[in-house]
């Protein structure tokens, strides 16, 4: 099936996300 | 077991897996042994997205700020980081040695690709270690099967591009079972 893939500059960007505090 | 099912919450980012964080201490003095190993590991928290995966690593001290001997375990859930673990006891890993001052940076580097699902390697990839120590820090990367050398050289590829170390780096594959048989452990 699909797998769920992220690329580093993206995780980055939700690092900051308030969701992630 | 009774502990509740971790699942993303509304409008987070589901990673492929859910993931556990680990940390042991050597206790100075004791010996080492599987199952006092075992008892030092404390489980510090199980994400499903990356908006938890970020709750959980942005209040853990760096892995370069820590003093002795210690380590951080980043596992599948449901995989103990042990050599006896049903995913691990067929398997291996990859060591890398580093110098003192590279630790936080290369394990940011190898969690962020292992949560984002960057090694494209289906199931193999059970965990990664980041061993604190006096001399140099050592970053492994666990796999379930040792003896597919297809798998374990594409891991190899993707762990050295994605730590973007100097090409003289040393990268040493060990399995598991030879782990166990000389009794070695960092």
């Amino acid at each position: 099936g699909t797998r769920i893939v992220y690329e580093r500059h993206f995780l980055m960007q939700c690092r900051n996300s308030p969701l992630a505090k | 077991e009774s502990r509740p099912v971790v699942k993303p919450g509304k409008g987070e980012h589901p990673l492929q897996f859910n993931y556990c964080f680990w940390f042991s201490r050597r206790t100075p003095g004791k010996q080492t042994s599987s199952s006092s190993y075992d008892q030092n590991l404390k489980n510090i928290g199980t994400f499903a997205s990356v908006e938890q995966f970020f709750a959980n690593y942005s209040h853990i001290a760096r892995p370069g700020d820590l003093s002795g001997h210690s380590d951080y375990h980043l596992f599948k859930e449901g995989v103990r980081p042990m050599w006896e673990d049903d995913a691990n006891k067929n398997g291996g890993k990859w060591i890398v040695r580093l110098k003192k001052g590279l630790a936080s940076r290369c394990w940011e580097n190898l969690v962020f690709a292992m949560i984002g699902e960057q090694f494209m390697v289906g199931e193999e990839i059970c965990g990664a270690v980041i061993s604190i120590r006096y001399q140099e820090d050592i970053l492994s990367l666990w796999n379930r099967t040792a003896h597919d050398q297809q798998t374990t050289s594409r891991i190899r590829d993707t762990l050295k591009r994605i730590l973007n170390l100097p090409p003289n780096t040393i990268m040493e594959y060990k399995k598991h079972s030879e782990s166990l048989s000389d009794n070695s452990s960092f």
